[in-house]
């Protein structure tokens, strides 16, 4: 795991959070509730707890979805490539690409899905909420903090390299009790065809 | 678009998926330094977007040039990604190169930030009259 450049995080006195969505996306509930479970994640494993509010304009966690150029001088560039990007605390911005194909199904662990032309959207979620709380990209292969995601791939479960860096940011949940929620198993996540396990 | 599963996704629309445009660096596999290949610009663009060139060198003015500048940032995208370090545009290298991924950097002002990590452990060596201590982080 690694952290950003002097190890920014949000103040002792900020543990309950709050998060809104732009409203010019007008998302639905179901796009909504992906959002809300990858925030569960890490709030199993830390004091940090995340409330979703209306007010987009003082949340703290502000999403949003937006193409090309939406002003923070990060432009996204339309499918595939970058995929989405977040800032350092205590900054709060969570944008991702709005012309990806985003699979919003919420069963399960980490699996597959079957065509490679669509990304798994909790767990693109799940890695940029790492950012918002401090987290860098971690060089461990299958840590949710890998710079990467292959498409047709699901991959929403912290693991101990995860853990221990948010937790030197913030200590643990005292009522984690160090072993995560078992992953449900590795399945097909759909009945396509033999699950394209991604581009490489 | 937003799609409750893969089969959700209207079949027009992944028959007109042109794909992944980074798939293109495919195309530089074997590319090693000292030589000039048409379009590594772009590579090295990619590069720079992540960190692995500075913004100071060349201010983004990029040459097809395998120069001493891309071989470092391969080097350094190598021992990140805990590839074998060549300095060379292997086909494993470039297979990572193309995966979709975060748009947040990798290498922060020169330095890489994926090998932080704060694992301490301490070793002591007790010798005849003389006392090690080590910290390693």
């Amino acid at each position: 795991y690694s952290f950003f450049p002097g190890e920014p995080r949000w103040p002792r006195n900020r543990r309950d959070l709050t998060y809104a969505f732009d409203p010019r996306n007008a998302l639905t509930e179901e796009v909504k509730s992906v959002f809300s479970r990858a925030f569960t994640r890490w709030e199993e494993v830390t004091p940090l707890t995340f409330t979703r509010v209306e007010r987009f304009s003082t949340s703290d966690i502000s999403i949003g979805f937006y193409s090309g150029e939406h002003g923070d001088g990060e432009p996204f560039d339309g499918p595939m490539r970058t995929l989405a990007h977040a800032f350092s605390p205590p900054t709060g911005h969570f944008h991702l690409d709005g012309e990806e194909n985003w699979i919003v199904s919420g069963e399960g662990g980490d699996g597959f899905i079957s065509v490679s032309e669509a990304v798994d959207l909790e767990s693109v979620a799940v890695h940029e909420i790492g950012h918002l709380l401090g987290l860098g990209h971690s060089s461990v292969e299958g840590s949710i903090m890998y710079p990467t995601i292959r498409t047709g791939r699901r991959k929403v479960d912290l693991t101990t390299d995860d853990v221990e860096g948010v937790q030197y940011l913030y200590g643990a949940n005292p009522n984690f009790n160090g072993s995560r929620s078992p992953p449900p198993s590795t399945q097909q996540r759909d009945t396509g065809d033999s699950g394209a396990p991604g581009r490489s | 678009g937003f799609y409750t599963n893969s089969s959700a996704i209207p079949p027009q629309l992944l028959r007109n998926a042109t794909g992944n445009p980074w798939n293109s660096f495919l195309n530089f596999t074997g590319c090693h330094a000292g030589k000039k290949y048409d379009g590594l610009y772009m590579l090295k663009q990619y590069f720079q977007h992540f960190g692995y060139i500075t913004e100071t060198n060349l201010s983004g003015n990029f040459t097809d040039d395998f120069d001493d500048i891309l071989k470092n940032a391969v080097e350094m995208y190598q021992r990140n990604f805990q590839l074998n370090v060549t300095g060379v545009l292997d086909e494993l290298t470039l297979k990572h190169v193309v995966i979709p991924r975060c748009g947040n950097p990798d290498v922060v002002n020169g330095t890489s930030t994926m090998h932080s990590g704060r694992k301490t452990f301490e070793v002591s060596f007790a010798g005849r009259g003389q006392r090690f201590h080590a910290v390693k982080h």
